[in-house]
């Protein structure tokens, strides 16, 4: 089972078309392995962008250098998925 | 459970538990509800939809899927809470006893199951189908980009590894052609609704091109209502147009291909939430999300009831 322990979930929105197109080219590095879960749109929109515990460090520097602001939505993908499945358990035991 | 009145609504279950939840529908309910197996998946699992009917030969229809991209949990929960909602409301909610008096509502809940199997056993960010693509080692086809309307334009990936590849060609996937063949063949489906999450919005068509569709107006107009509707329950805020001007430019999507074979009402909801939680949505907003979907689902389906075409 794959699992996602130190996957992030970055928000980014960009502020002007350079930035946007920037954005956009993101979807073919493929050397981030990024999951686009909210593509890019036009200006002020949010790009989500989950990113793996192995490229987040380099992803996050290559962001900063373009200058591009970036938010964290998920500290830490596993840990929701973790509850999800606790959840998912308990009510099933509750069910049995 | 052994009755759906005693079904979980409240939490995600993995695909045998809805399977099992459909055919309970089914047999406690047989004047109303019908299963329909249109098709299998790539790995071979049945596409069931479920058929809301009073009976009647070839009724104008109404089609619901939800779960297309496997991922997006809270639209296969919503649509198990929207089953046993039309259950429970035929022959009370006078809006709902007229369209079904009237019409017939098709509702597949698990539309993409390989993938969902896999979210569940292997993989819970999985989106697309689980067929292979030649001369690729990557997996999948993103089942909304595989369908013959702006096929394969910009807004899609050819890359197999991306996660909207369009695949080799339209209604190349299963999942994809047997409801393609089903539409077809019913030949009087009247509106057709895709739910996916998230990002809060309802859209119309188009997605692959800026050129407005005929009916861009009174669409528009009927999405305005929907949210509105929606709204009214817990103050969820939506965004609402077409597909192009909304979220963004996407070519093969399911609901151009349904608006170009003549489905006016032809819309997608992506439900909750804008990004607290993206697709793992927290199992406790599962019911307020089907709630207060099912007031624009109304909006819709009442709409196309009363202005046949």
């Amino acid at each position: 089972k794959e699992t996602f322990e130190g996957h992030q979930v970055l928000r980014i929105i960009p502020k002007n078309d350079i930035q946007l197109s920037l954005i956009k080219d993101l979807e073919k590095m493929i050397e981030f392995e990024l999951d686009i879960w909210m593509r890019v749109t036009n200006i002020f929109s949010p790009v989500d962008v989950r990113v793996p515990s192995h490229t987040l460090q380099s992803f996050k520097s290559y962001l900063e250098n373009l200058n591009i602001e970036y938010a964290t939505m998920i500290e830490n993908l596993q840990a929701i998925l973790d509850e999800e499945q606790e959840e998912m358990d308990s009510a099933a035991r509750v069910a049995q | 459970p052994k009755h759906t009145d005693s079904f979980d609504y409240t939490r995600y279950h993995p695909i045998n538990e809805i399977y099992s939840f459909q055919n309970m529908l089914v047999a406690e309910n047989p004047n109303l509800v019908s299963k329909i197996v249109i098709g299998q998946s790539y790995e071979g699992r049945p596409l069931n939809v479920l058929k809301f009917s009073t009976g009647g030969t070839n009724h104008p229809a109404i089609w619901i899927d939800t779960g297309i991209h496997s991922r997006e949990w809270v639209t296969q929960a919503s649509g198990i809470w929207f089953a046993k909602k039309i259950v429970k409301e035929y022959g009370r909610d006078p809006a709902l006893t007229a369209i079904l008096n009237n019409m017939d509502i098709f509702l597949e809940i698990v539309t993409n199951p390989d993938g969902y199997y896999y979210t569940h056993t292997s993989n819970r960010m999985w989106r697309k189908t689980r067929k292979p693509n030649s001369g690729s080692s990557c997996i999948g086809v993103d089942p909304n980009r595989n369908w013959d309307a702006g096929f394969g334009g910009p807004g899609a990936s050819s890359y197999p590894c991306s996660e909207t590849y369009c695949g080799p060609r339209a209604h190349s996937e299963s999942e994809v052609k047997s409801i393609v063949d089903f539409v077809k063949s019913h030949g009087n489906i009247k509106a057709f609704i895709s739910i996916h999450s998230y990002s809060q919005m309802l859209m119309y068509p188009y997605g692959y091109t800026r050129t407005p569709v005929k009916d861009q107006a009174e669409l528009h107009q009927l999405a305005q209502k929907a949210i509105t509707d929606l709204a009214s329950l817990y103050g969820t805020r939506y965004r609402y147009g077409s597909i192009i001007n909304t979220i963004y430019q996407a070519s093969g999507g399911t609901i151009d291909w349904t608006y170009n074979q003549g489905v006016k009402y032809s819309y997608t909801f992506e439900l909750r939430d804008t990004g607290r939680y993206g697709f793992l949505l927290p199992a406790n907003q599962i019911v307020p999300t089907a709630e207060e979907t099912w007031l624009a689902l109304m909006a819709i389906m009442d709409h196309t009831y009363k202005n046949p075409y």
